[in-house]
């Protein structure tokens, strides 16, 4: 998190707010809504109370406008610049102004007014831009639904106001991993033309061969779709689409597009309706088989067939020797497995069958 | 070579972006080298705050992002 130069603030707990004006976009009671909302989230973790002003000058003026609006610092039509606050002060300090050629809505759709407004109120209230990518204070708009302030926000705003004294308990978005962590883990690795995909909480990294650093991204703003915990995941190269495992349920994707009739529970394949969820999936190019990995024992899946190969479950314990009994992600690159279990990466040779090295998770992120 | 006009519009409002994000100073037209060193170290800068490939060029990776719908307040707080 950032604070603005000085830790501006409002030196009083009781913050007045106006609502000059309303975009047609939605009705009247939906704006009140999304700005009362917007102004709760971060009442709920400080000692801050908002007060609704219907005449004269208060602390925070909201209002909606095209272009130049009366600020000299003008809007520029549908999409790009969304909306703009300033940081508390007197005068135009605190004042909260939307783009009026932006649509607005109270759903997923572009743009999401509750979302814009809860941002622009943390600049009103002294918080700067963030760069957690899962932050509220983030300054690239996306959609995400739940509680929409995340570790980084609370920590941000409490250390200029402190915590709320009569706080409920409220579960905050976890802050965005971090690549360096000695204990990273992963959730699930897949290719996807090319690219390296590591899934980790709400985000996911984007490797690539010729990027030295990895891309960090929130699930949902590249695939809406699916959820924002990914257990297991796949590429079948040949089908050219990417399978997506949470819970009892897959997602086809195909590129970044959802494939039609997904998702599909995850017994489609042959699991027993016993298993609730896949541990990891990695896909062997040169048998066309898919390994799915479930606690101690795994499947074997046939693409070509698409049924489930006979004899299975086997044990990992003793298919896979060295590398433990449980995995949360595997993927397979020139002849060789690559395991991951908590901090630890086993590169497993397919046709030695045994170990080769021993990494940490993390290596391929290039820590 | 000399840039196509598709080129010299992603710099021209990679520029703006900069000016409007960055606090990147307007008005160095003339002085080529310290508006280039300057147009450089602030593509930097963004690239270090959205925790892209720090390269000091206008890739395709940092014109996306550019051109995502955000917020109009500077992400250089100063």
């Amino acid at each position: 998190y950032n604070h603005f130069p000085n830790d501006l603030k409002w030196k009083t707990t009781e913050v007045t707010f106006r609502i000059l004006n309303y975009t047609p976009d939605l009705s009247k009671a939906d704006v009140d809504r999304a700005v009362r909302n917007g102004l709760n989230v971060w009442s709920s973790v400080t000692p801050l109370k908002f007060k609704k002003l219907y005449e004269g000058n208060a602390d925070i003026m909201i209002s909606f406008g095209a272009r130049e609006h009366g600020d000299f610092n003008p809007f520029d039509g549908p999409e790009g610049l969304l909306a703009h606050a300033y940081p508390p002060g007197n005068g135009i300090g605190g004042d909260t102004h939307f783009d009026e050629d932006e649509t607005w809505t109270k759903d997923f759709n572009a743009f999401n007014l509750f979302l814009v407004a809860a941002h622009e109120f943390g600049h009103a209230l002294g918080m700067a831009h963030s760069s957690d990518p899962g932050s509220l204070m983030y300054p690239v708009y996306s959609y995400r639904k739940g509680y929409p302030l995340s570790e980084d926000d609370i920590k941000g705003i409490q250390s200029l106001y402190g915590e709320n004294p009569n706080h409920r308990r409220i579960k905050p978005k976890p802050d965005a991993p971090s690549k360096c962590d000695p204990e990273l883990s992963f959730d699930a690795v897949t290719e996807l033309r090319g690219e390296t995909i590591i899934f980790k909480d709400r985000f996911y990294w984007r490797l690539h061969l010729q990027m030295p650093e990895p891309e960090q991204t929130l699930i949902k703003s590249t695939w809406p779709e699916i959820p924002n915990k990914v257990d297991a995941a796949y590429e079948n190269p040949e089908k050219d689409v990417v399978i997506i495992f949470s819970g009892i349920k897959m997602w086809a994707l195909n590129g970044y597009n959802l494939v039609d009739g997904y998702p599909k529970y995850i017994h489609k394949l042959g699991l027993p309706k016993t298993v609730r969820k896949i541990d990891a999936a990695v896909n062997i190019r040169d048998t066309g088989k898919t390994l799915l990995f479930v606690e101690e024992e795994y499947w074997s899946y046939d693409e070509r067939t698409g049924t489930m190969d006979s004899e299975y479950p086997r044990s990992i314990k003793e298919d896979f020797p060295g590398i433990g009994d449980e995995v949360d992600a595997a993927a397979y690159h020139f002849g060789y497995l690559y395991f991951y279990h908590e901090h630890i990466q086993f590169e497993y040779s397919y046709n030695s069958r045994k170990v080769m090295r021993i990494m940490r998770a993390n290596s391929i992120l290039n820590c | 070579k000399p840039i196509s006009s598709e080129e010299k519009d992603e710099v021209l409002f990679a520029e703006k972006y900069l000016r409007r994000y960055y606090g990147m100073p307007a008005g160095l037209q003339g002085k080529e080298k310290t508006s280039d060193v300057m147009y450089k170290k602030k593509i930097q800068e963004m690239q270090e705050f959205f925790k892209l490939n720090v390269t000091g060029k206008l890739d395709d990776d940092t014109l996306e992002l550019m051109e995502m719908a955000r917020c109009g307040v500077p992400d250089v707080a100063e």
